[in-house]
């Protein structure tokens, strides 16, 4: 029973289509659509048509490896799907309206959108009518080769359920699309928990944090309680993370001891100071240092650019890795430690001979959520065995990386969507 | 505000002739089933494309020879001989108040009146090579699950400190 849906989608499509991934409906993961000029609704203006149509094709990309794009210009043959209004005998189509009430729109597998312009649709958060936005985004799960799923919550329920507020696709509208088009796997730039203080109302300090991907120009916060992305992400670089390069960085280092909180960007030969109160870099931190600074004057020895870095608490180094070798920087000393650099398989043993990243790593992420340390490169990531682990198994090397496991296996739904719905 | 056109207003509501007829008795309640695939898998495919004088035609309503209807009423007719409570009304009807979480009583009764008369989606809910409908186990939820968290900085919730773009 548990597997029923996989079964079922996959019998089905093998009947149908069988592309490279299995039982994939497009075979395409760049998606061109448009809403065609001759099925404009005579409800809301054109331009919130199409607002509506490229917020509910970003939702569907945001959980899954598809991108859609809106392409006004192509001839209408390469439009992989169309989308139009009409009423009663409508677009050439074979299903007839049967206006205001009842049926509001349908689709076709990999093909066509209609909706019916009898019923009174109405933008995001009206309140009223039939929200386009939440039948437009059935109707492309139809397209995109989903069935009718009855499943409370689900957005794929025939029938309309009256609009709550800001809708977002579930846990099992997620699983449904994925096991259609697979799950969305990528490198990362970077990977890191961003601590913040906060006071609480009764002038108490508590200190909090928050998961961060940057992938490029691109970044998610991740709600590990929700074992998913933020609603609405990814967003760009210098939307939330001010004064940083907006091309994304290398490296994210916080250096937390009892007397320094400091947090670090690294990009090229470069790094910034984060003010994580101001939420921005600093141009002269209290020190007077000046930003952006070369990593060789900040950090002397260690070469540039880097793969990447972490700050361990447990022996106030920063690790740089760059290539197969890892550079460990005694902050307290300011400078390297000595023996280093070393080769990244002497400092990090692999528990299972040849597994091992070995050199050019993506991402070095120590998460608070875990207590652990994950070392990332390509989608896979190496846990770096903890000292609880080693009190119960002595044989464990210290800093030992445990085998391989995928990162889309244990941080879900990150996901890109097309550069053109960034903007 | 809907968009008019007309000083009166009078091209915002649709005229009666095009509201939607409602599913009342069991006859238009066998079209209904007929039609979403209840009683018949429907073979849901997309017409090949017509030629664009065809799509000027598209505002004729041809009533008369939309094939959903006349099929599927003739079809069941022959099928039923005219009674409407033929086992298959009758199993194609539970199966719907199943799906819909409704009482399944195998009666045209009125929570299935309102369910079959919500605003929906055209696609049939079976269709001929998708002969069953997709129901998913919750338990597979568990598969997200990650281990609990055991450090000391709790993760800040609720909390946007990056603007998002919804």
């Amino acid at each position: 029973r548990k597997r029923h849906l996989v079964e079922l989608v996959r019998k089905s499509r093998q009947k149908r289509e069988a592309g490279e991934w299995g039982h994939m409906a497009f075979s395409k993961s760049v998606l061109r659509w448009r809403l065609i000029g001759e099925g404009y609704s005579s409800q809301l203006s054109v331009d919130d048509q199409r607002y509506i149509f490229r917020l509910a094709f970003r939702m569907w990309s945001e959980v899954s490896p598809l991108e859609f794009v809106e392409d006004l210009h192509s001839p209408l043959e390469e439009i992989d799907i169309r989308l139009g209004f009409g009423t009663g005998r409508h677009l050439g189509c074979a299903q007839r309206f049967d206006g205001a009430g009842r049926e509001f729109a349908h689709a076709w597998f990999l093909g066509d959108i209609h909706f019916d312009d009898d019923e009174h649709f109405t933008a995001p958060n009206t309140g009223n009518g039939i929200s386009l936005l939440k039948v437009a985004v059935h109707e492309i799960g139809h397209v995109l080769g989903l069935p009718h799923i009855y499943r409370a919550g689900s957005i794929m329920q025939p029938s309309y359920l009256p609009q709550d507020a800001g809708f977002e696709l579930n846990w099992l509208d997620r699983k449904a699309i994925q096991n259609l088009y697979g799950g969305c796997k990528g490198r990362f730039s970077t990977v890191f928990d961003w601590i913040r203080k906060e006071k609480t109302q009764y002038g108490e300090v508590v200190v909090r944090f928050n998961t961060y991907f940057m992938r490029d120009g691109w970044y998610w916060l991740y709600e590990n309680r929700n074992n998913r992305t933020r609603y609405g992400d990814p967003v760009s670089v210098p939307v939330g993370w001010h004064g940083i390069p907006a091309a994304g960085v290398d490296a994210y280092v916080h250096v937390w001891t009892r007397k320094t909180d400091a947090a670090y960007f690294f990009r090229g030969t470069q790094y910034w100071r984060y003010d994580s109160e101001s939420d921005q870099v600093f141009s002269r931190d209290a020190d007077g240092q000046r930003y952006p600074r070369l990593i060789s004057e900040g950090f002397p020895g260690v070469p540039s650019p880097v793969d990447t870095a972490y700050y361990d608490r447990r022996d106030a180094h920063i690790y740089f890795f760059r290539g197969s070798m890892v550079y460990r920087f005694d902050v307290r000393a300011n400078r390297l430690a000595a023996g280093s650099p070393k080769k990244m398989t002497e400092l990090f043993p692999a528990v299972a001979a040849g597994d091992h990243p070995v050199a050019k790593l993506d991402a070095a992420y120590f998460s608070y959520t875990h207590n652990a340390l994950f070392l990332l490169k390509g989608t896979s990531y190496w846990r770096v065995v903890g000292s609880r682990e080693r009190r119960l198994k002595a044989w464990l090397p210290y800093n030992g990386l445990l085998p391989r496991r995928e990162v889309d296996q244990q941080w879900f739904d990150i996901c890109d969507v097309h550069v053109s719905s960034l903007k | 505000e809907k968009i008019f056109h007309r000083r009166d207003h009078s091209d915002v509501v649709p005229p009666s002739s095009r509201q939607a007829t409602l599913i009342t008795d069991t006859d238009t309640a066998e079209q209904f089933l007929f039609k979403y695939g209840f009683i018949k898998a429907v073979k849901w495919e997309e017409p090949p494309a017509q030629s664009t004088d065809m799509l000027l035609d598209a505002d004729t309503v041809l009533e008369d020879t939309d094939p959903f209807v006349q099929e599927g009423a003739s079809l069941f007719r022959s099928s039923s001989g005219g009674t409407s409570q033929s086992p298959d009304f009758i199993q194609a009807l539970r199966e719907f108040q199943q799906v819909s979480g409704l009482a399944v009583t195998g009666l045209f009764d009125d929570a299935t009146k309102v369910a079959m008369n919500k605003p929906r989606c055209g696609v049939p809910d079976k269709e001929e090579d998708l002969v069953e409908t997709t129901e998913a186990s919750s338990t597979a939820q568990d598969l997200n699950e990650t281990s609990t968290y055991n450090g000391t900085t709790p993760e800040l919730y609720n909390h946007t400190p990056k603007p998002a773009t919804r």
